[in-house]
């Protein structure tokens, strides 16, 4: 499903280049469940960018189905985007000036679901995550945790197939977190294929195999025993 | 230190009331280390908020060091901000356009510290936090943990003697989260106030006590048995 050979990716400022990812290959096949796991700054959320097709690699190849993602025009990559690929960011992401509700119904918008169908489709997202007596609060008349958890309602609204999430329940008590934990098990045994990155051993057990990098590259890749 | 009696906090929304805090009290004794823990929701950032004098509460007295801070104005409490307390905000609350060590540099500023010396300041503090070679980065030019890396520094930067911390390893794996927590153990050492907000009980156990949350009250305040 998603084949990295080689990814490398620099950033340039100025006359510095900031080597994010020297050299990550990663295979990863249809309903995997994989953590992703690493010091602050080995890379993570710049892999995650990569294969949500939100950014491009520097060097190596990215095949997505098969497809070479290289080769797709920008407009072809938000259709890829908006529909297999749901991206909980590490920073939430969301429009300010937007209540949840409206936040949520955004990748509706992008798909042509009819104001009808989206408004209810975002209003049991939010009600997934224990948001239902929040829909119109704007991020900022939100908690921490609570623009996570629209930041997570917004990613699954529109099924994807594909869920990366970056440090989804960074934010979350542990109850919460486990309540989370729990949707994603179960989009799991739908069939689909989850990607998280997160720092916490507990959150990491959910997956069935572990990804750590260090300084850009792959350190460990294996899998975790059942129990 | 820090009397709260009674705190309510009442946001307001168009027609609907959000309670946020419902009637906390709190006291907390010079140099006590404090974990503040709860659900999502429950009301945590509300209340550094109010211990850090950004906000005022709808209702009950706040008296830090005897001083009643409801009798205070802008100026006064921004100064106290400045001089008595450093906060670590659950997102970080960067400016966007300034690098890390501008950023880290605005509380010296602020207090009138010379260009030379608060830029001396800015950089050691960035690299106590490991971020010696990034302190021209800005906020998008940082991964995550890096961004609130940034958020710690400039909160230590004036050395306040309290040091409110709302999450503040939150997007930070166990090792760098870990330097952090030995950051301001040093701190708790050198006679300093600290009250953190976490929902990772390893975190929590390096505080001397901890006041849990729930739905705007006080659930639990206890303290945690030396080891
Ligand atoms: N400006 C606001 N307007 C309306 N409601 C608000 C506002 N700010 C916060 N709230 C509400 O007040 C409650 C408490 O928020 P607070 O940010 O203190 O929670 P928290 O315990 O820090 O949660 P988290 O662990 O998710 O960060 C939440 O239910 C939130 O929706
Ligand atoms: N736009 C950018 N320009 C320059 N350097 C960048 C940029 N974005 C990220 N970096 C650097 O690339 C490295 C990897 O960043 P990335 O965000 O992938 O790390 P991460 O593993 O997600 O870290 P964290 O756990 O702290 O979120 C970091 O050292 C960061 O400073
Ligand atoms: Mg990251
Ligand atoms: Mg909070």
């Amino acid at each position: 499903l998603i084949r990295l050979e080689n990814i490398k990716k620099i950033y340039q400022l100025g006359t510095v280049s900031v080597p994010a990812l020297r050299g990550v290959d990663l295979l990863v096949r249809n309903n995997e469940y994989l953590a992703v796991m690493g010091p602050s700054g080995s890379g993570k959320s710049t892999l995650m960018n990569l294969i949500g097709c939100l950014d491009t690699p520097s060097e190596g190849s990215y095949l997505l189905d098969g497809e070479d993602v290289s080769n797709l025009s920008d407009d072809d990559l938000a259709i890829i985007r908006n529909q297999k690929i749901g991206f909980v960011f590490q920073t939430f992401n969301l429009l300010p000036r937007a209540d949840a509700l409206h936040n949520v119904e955004l990748p509706l918008i992008y798909r042509g679901v009819s104001s009808t169908d989206r408004k209810q489709k975002a209003r049991e997202a939010l009600e997934k995550v224990g948001l239902g007596d929040r829909i119109h609060h704007r991020p900022n008349e939100l908690s921490g945790g609570q623009r996570q958890r629209v930041a997570i309602a917004r990613a699954l609204v529109n099924n994807p197939s594909i869920i990366l999430a970056d440090e989804p329940t960074g934010n979350l008590d542990t109850a919460t977190g486990e309540e989370i934990m729990e949707i994603l098990e179960g989009l799991h045994d739908q069939g689909n294929t989850i990607i998280l990155v997160t720092h916490e051993r507990y959150i990491a057990e959910y997956a069935q195999r572990v990804v750590r990098l260090r300084d850009g590259l792959v350190e460990i890749d294996e899998s975790i025993p059942e129990e």
